[in-house]
């Protein structure tokens, strides 16, 4: 069965749809088969991956909306190894159409963890998440085995970090006893800033263990990777940032083994 | 009347929060008498400009909620002329709650157009939006004049721009007539970086006049700033982030009177 890993935090841009994107391909190249839920309406990581609009038949609004299944919705990426379901500006109104449904936080569950799944051969499936703790982002908690949070190194990102962490709470409370925190990881490090010092030294002191050892440092070559529709790694593998998201992956891998 | 401006955009973390608090800042250096509107769950505006937790009583969710008059909300800064109606957490429920009231998108509105407001002498009223397109940023835009929209100069930054614009368009048939876009700003511009050079060429030749002469450059001392709990102009004012949001604040100014 596959490890199901949600990349949230409400804090916009710090890095969550980056380290689905490039996680996914270095977990790829390593040889785990990975499986790619784009549920942010934005739809940046599909685009990220060269997924046209006219492309997107169908989508994970289609997914949670029962329309069609997880084979149908699947699509091959560039990259070996790495599919995607991709999202259009439908997702937005998941929110007003799913009020009435009572089970509308399982529905993304109901298709991750269905016993077909695990035919499908994937060893990660990795949910990108939007810039919010809304219906969308708690399907995705409670689809999910663990949680991975991208942590800008900057003043704000720590802000936000408590109310994240109650909303697991409150997840795990009444939906998904099972979910826990894969880890917190340091995004956009620069270390000749201060400020980027300050945020590892609170994070590490306040959540030790929980804090990945790898850091993406703040590196050029991810925000260019995107406008060629590819990864990182294949954008400029010989980058800071490829090297970082090989090592998170490696990490991510050690961790979910000992599990 | 006070000119009522959105500063909006649902990509997350393209400086929504930094614009809201150092334009409004530098308008008030200038001597407008400025309130602030922190409608973003997060709370990011208020933290920045130091109101703790324990202080927000009064707050925007309570004015949505008609608990609370817009004169009992309102907080003074630390900074002359610059005033604020602070946010906690209890905002991000205002989509579950608001759902089957019928007036919900003018809730903002018929608190900020009230004819009271205009006893309180404020010149400009910005209101800082959550990064998404849910009910609060359609409160704001149905309840503002004009829309202001922060651009990150990166790729995926340009877009959510279009569905912004749709947004738009739909609220002003639907809700606010008169509701113009005041202009689009680059934020975060590096000049050594094709990026923002190709972003700035892209949004100049498709939008035009809309875009802002001012352009944000990325400045550290813009990040720093708001772990002290003032805007940059107070923090480090000979920085090249106040130059700039002295420079937005001069070319709004002009842009206002000339309407
Ligand atoms: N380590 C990095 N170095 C440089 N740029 C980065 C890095 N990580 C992300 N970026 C850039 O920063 C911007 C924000 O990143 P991204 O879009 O991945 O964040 P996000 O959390 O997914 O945003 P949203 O909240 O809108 O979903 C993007 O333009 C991206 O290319
Ligand atoms: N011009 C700039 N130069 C350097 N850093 C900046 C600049 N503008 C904003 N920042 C920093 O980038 C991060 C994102 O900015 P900010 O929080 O204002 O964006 P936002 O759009 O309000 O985010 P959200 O979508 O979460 O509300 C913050 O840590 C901020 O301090
Ligand atoms: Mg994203
Ligand atoms: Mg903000």
């Amino acid at each position: 069965d596959p490890a199901i890993i949600a990349i949230a935090n409400q804090k916009g841009g710090v890095g969550k749809t980056t380290t689905t994107i490039n996680l996914g391909a270095a977990l790829a190249e390593k040889g785990s088969r990975v499986l790619l839920i784009d549920l942010d309406p934005q739809g940046n990581a599909s685009t990220g991956l060269g997924i046209d609009q006219e492309m997107r038949k169908a989508t994970t609004y289609d997914l949670i909306a029962g329309d069609v299944t997880l084979k149908q919705a699947i699509q091959q990426t560039s990259v070996n190894n790495l599919s995607i379901v991709p999202a259009t500006t439908d997702l937005s109104s998941a929110d007003l159409e799913l009020i009435d449904n009572t089970k509308r936080s399982f529905l993304l569950r109901d298709v991750l963890r269905d016993d077909d799944v695990s035919t499908l051969g994937f060893d990660y499936i990795l949910i990108d998440c939007p810039p919010s703790l809304n219906i969308l982002t708690v399907n995705a908690m409670v689809a999910a085995h663990s949680l991975l949070v991208p942590l800008q190194s900057e003043f704000f990102a720590l802000e936000g970090l408590s109310q994240l962490i109650l909303t697991v709470r409150d997840v795990r409370q009444t939906a998904n006893p099972d979910l826990r925190i894969e880890g917190i990881v340091l995004t956009m490090y620069d270390r000749r800033n201060n400020l980027s010092l300050q945020v590892e030294d609170d994070a590490r002191e306040n959540m030790g263990d929980m804090v990945f050892t790898t850091v993406i440092p703040r590196n050029v070559r991810l925000s260019e990777a995107p406008s060629f529709a590819v990864p990182v790694l294949t954008y400029d593998s010989g980058s800071k940032g490829s090297s970082a998201y090989r090592a998170l992956a490696k990490e991510l891998n050690a961790r979910t083994k000992n599990k």
